[in-house]
């Protein structure tokens, strides 16, 4: 329950709390997104903690970020080839 | 036209120590 994961995030550092709310929403990430589960796991882990645990709380909620993270990713990675392009 | 954006974001792995903090100031 959540009481369980605020406790268990509290006695942790703040890398391992990142850590532990990665090895959460890594795997509903995965079932969502499975090739770019561990880009999007990266940029979520941005937010603030509070605001993933309401993402492992709300599938929805997760699902939607995880919509708006790929559309954020694919505009960023559509840039970095034109700028690849640049250079060559 | 931030040029720190290239390796964004970083990627995380279950198992691997995260390092994503590393990249953002306190």
């Amino acid at each position: 329950g959540r009481c369980l994961i605020a406790s268990t995030l509290a006695s942790a550092s703040p890398e391992d709390q990142k850590k532990m709310l990665g090895e959460w929403l890594f795997p509903l990430i995965q079932a969502l997104q499975p090739t770019l589960a561990s880009k999007i796991t990266g940029m979520l882990l941005e937010m603030d903690n509070s605001e993933l645990l309401l993402l492992l709380e709300s599938p929805e909620s997760l699902c939607y970020k995880v919509d708006e993270a790929v559309a954020v990713l694919e505009a960023c990675q559509a840039q970095q080839g034109k700028l690849a392009k640049c250079i060559i | 036209s931030n040029g720190s954006s290239i390796n964004w974001p970083p990627e995380f792995h279950p198992g691997v120590p995260w390092k994503g903090l590393q990249n953002i100031d306190p």
